[in-house]
């Protein structure tokens, strides 16, 4: 038996618009620690993993691992029909279930929607992601920010590379019409209401597709804040946590590099 | 010019 529910539909709305953009179907794994899934987009260019950890959920109950292959736009039109406050109870039965139950219940309980979402035989393959925490340089900053800087640069042209000096983030794009850059320093102040911290053990300089960069702004409205990690030649990694390590969605992303 | 490389050559599946 699976069953999870969650206080408001908005926590698992927000989620899957963070990723639906990038994959058509994933396996949704069900385990006692959570709800996860990883996929690769078509071209192989950008992972997507997302975890809803089991504090993230009012009630949770998985009395055995399973996995749920779901195609993403379904499910994000089954969980149109819930309000943003109503709570969302989704049960699966854990013996080779061929549909998961979606339960959308109203704040003053007298309003309760149900629905059969089919589920999907999905040959998916995991990949094994290097656990690395030694990355070269590690900035964040308010996921706003993000949102303004790659929306901004994306409309200029497709190759944009990030540089980060101490203290300084330069981001810039490369197109038809012409080219474009930003510099973001470290706020000084730890008070600052928006900062951006800038960790650096080694200067860095990559490029990356900008159309895959705008397209994470998707998971702006996930975290107040964003983190990109990056190493010299290897993908880099986005992250939006939710509030009280609730879960995540991150991105791996392919760089472009030399021919 | 730059190409875009993939994941397949980071990744290995499990």
């Amino acid at each position: 038996m699976f069953e999870a529910k969650l206080t408001e539909s908005t926590t698992i709305k927000r989620v899957l618009d963070a990723i639906k953009d990038l994959i058509q179907q994933a396996n949704f794994d069900c385990s006692a620690d959570g709800l996860s899934l990883q996929a690769m987009d078509t071209p192989h260019v950008c992972l997507t993993t997302m975890t809803l950890r089991s504090q993230a959920f009012e009630v949770y109950r998985c009395d055995r691992p399973l996995s749920m292959g779901i195609n993403l736009s379904s499910i994000s039109k089954i969980l149109k029909c819930a309000a943003s406050k109503d709570s969302v109870k989704i049960v699966a039965d854990d013996e080779g279930a061929d549909c998961a139950e979606f339960i959308f219940e109203n704040e003053s309980a007298d309003r309760i929607a149900h629905f059969e979402l089919k589920l999907m035989d999905i040959d998916s393959e995991h990949l094994s992601i290097p656990e690395d925490s030694d990355y070269q340089a590690i900035i964040s900053m308010p996921s706003a920010e993000y949102r303004r800087i790659f929306s901004d640069l994306s409309i200029i042209g497709d190759t944009i590379t990030i540089e980060i000096n101490k203290n300084t983030a330069c981001f810039s794009v490369e197109g038809d019409i012409g080219n474009g850059s930003l510099n973001l320093a470290q706020t000084d102040s730890a008070d600052e209401k928006n900062p951006v911290t800038i960790n650096v053990k080694e200067p860095v300089k990559m490029t990356f597709p900008g159309k895959y960069l705008n397209t994470f702004t998707k998971a702006v409205p996930i975290s107040e804040f964003v983190t990109l990690c990056l190493t010299d030649g290897n993908p880099l990694a986005i992250e939006f946590s939710l509030p009280d390590e609730a879960g995540f969605v991150r991105y791996f992303l392919a760089p472009k590099i030399d021919q | 010019p730059k190409q875009q490389s993939t994941l397949l050559s980071f990744f290995s599946p499990k």
